[in-house]
């Protein structure tokens, strides 16, 4: 997976990520895709969550699936999740635990769908999402509608491990997360960080718009053959717009 | 190409205009005032048949990544593993479970995958 969060020259946020899924997990020799990918697709659909006729959250999701990976809270917070691998503290500890009967931990989709159905700030979410005991190591990536309300939550099974704000004073207005702790090189055969960074700062802040990072996205291999769909998000305006993606030949496999 | 992939800055591809990215999304309403055994009956019904075509991969792969020892777990012990989770979450997926007509274990599974790939 690729998430970003953008902030624009008038303060305006931007996030938007490219949902990469089924690595490892069957390779299609004859059509040169992965199975998993191909199944996912055909399920995607847009989920508008209401409660007394009105919205109270959107998320793009798989048909089956009850957690939210991609969602957003018009006017409130935006939310994306990206896997995290680790050996050190990964989540086989967490599953095992709760297989053997100790639930305090949180499953990610179930954790983010309450959030998304109870929790109305951008700054209460992120403190939610920093804090609950997880059962897998995971990213949320969390924007909102103010200048600086972006930032990147690297998440192990009991803390936060490390946080990565938006900042435009200090040079940052975008933060970037693909599948790696940021202070860690990414594997060299899996480095999306590289070109999504370096797209970013072609088109500069003055394009950091849904067509701007609509381009990053479809950079590759930023786009690859687990790309299963493109999401863009603007919370203010409540506008979450998602394209089913392939990625044509010659395509990375991730 | 061996890695590092180095396409160039792609640009001036949005609004996509022809291929797959013109795919017309599916919206669905999910009613949070009806209970959780109404809410995604529709949606269920209308994708099952892709829900068990995925459910099918996710067996494969995870029959060849365990033996098989995950998911006699599930089917074994699905009352008890369920035991922690919210109720509207268990609601919710047993009533996928029967409108797909899927067993609730595969429905189950599927809930918890996206978290099981990073192991």
């Amino acid at each position: 997976c690729t998430s970003i969060i953008a902030e624009d020259k008038h303060g305006e946020i931007f996030h938007a990520r490219n949902l990469d899924f089924g690595l490892l997990l069957g390779w299609d020799f004859k059509n040169d895709t992965w199975l998993l990918t191909e199944k996912l697709r055909p399920l995607i659909f847009n989920g508008e969550f209401v409660r007394e006729n009105k919205t109270v959250f959107k998320a793009v999701n798989f048909a089956g699936y009850i957690g939210v990976i991609t969602g957003l809270k018009p006017q409130k917070y935006s939310l994306t999740v990206n896997e995290r691998f680790t050996l050190k503290g990964s989540g086989i500890a967490g599953a095992i635990k709760w297989i053997l009967g100790t639930r305090t931990g949180n499953w990610m989709g179930f954790l983010t769908r309450k959030v998304f159905e109870t929790v109305d700030t951008f700054e209460d979410a992120k403190n939610i999402l920093s804090t609950k005991e997880l059962i897998g190591p995971i990213y949320f990536i969390l924007g909102g509608t103010k200048s600086g309300e972006g930032v990147t939550i690297t998440r192990s099974l009991d803390r936060t491990l490390d946080y990565n704000n938006l900042n435009v004073t200090n040079g940052t207005w975008f933060v970037l997360e693909t599948n790696y702790d940021r202070w860690k090189a990414p594997l060299f055969i899996d480095d999306r960080r590289t070109p999504a960074t370096k797209c970013m700062n072609v088109i500069g802040q003055g394009n950091a718009t849904f067509a701007g990072l609509f381009d990053v996205l479809n950079t590759k291999p930023v786009l690859n053959k687990l790309t299963a769909y493109t999401t863009l998000m603007h919370v203010k305006s409540g506008t979450m717009d998602t394209y089913i993606r392939y990625c044509a030949d010659p395509c990375w496999p991730w | 190409q061996f890695p590092p992939y180095t396409q160039d800055c792609q640009q001036g591809l949005y609004p996509p205009t022809d291929g797959p990215a013109q795919t017309v999304i599916p919206t669905y309403t999910i009613n949070l005032d009806l209970p959780p055994e109404r809410r995604w009956v529709q949606l269920a019904r209308d994708k099952a048949r892709g829900i068990k075509e995925l459910i099918d991969v996710i067996k494969g792969l995870v029959r060849g990544f365990a033996g098989g020892i995950l998911i006699r777990i599930i089917d074994k012990d699905l009352p008890k593993l369920m035991g922690g989770l919210p109720e509207t979450a268990v609601a919710e997926m047993t009533a996928i479970s029967q409108a797909a007509d899927i067993p609730l274990g595969e429905i189950f599974l599927y809930n918890l995958f996206y978290e099981f790939d990073a192991f």
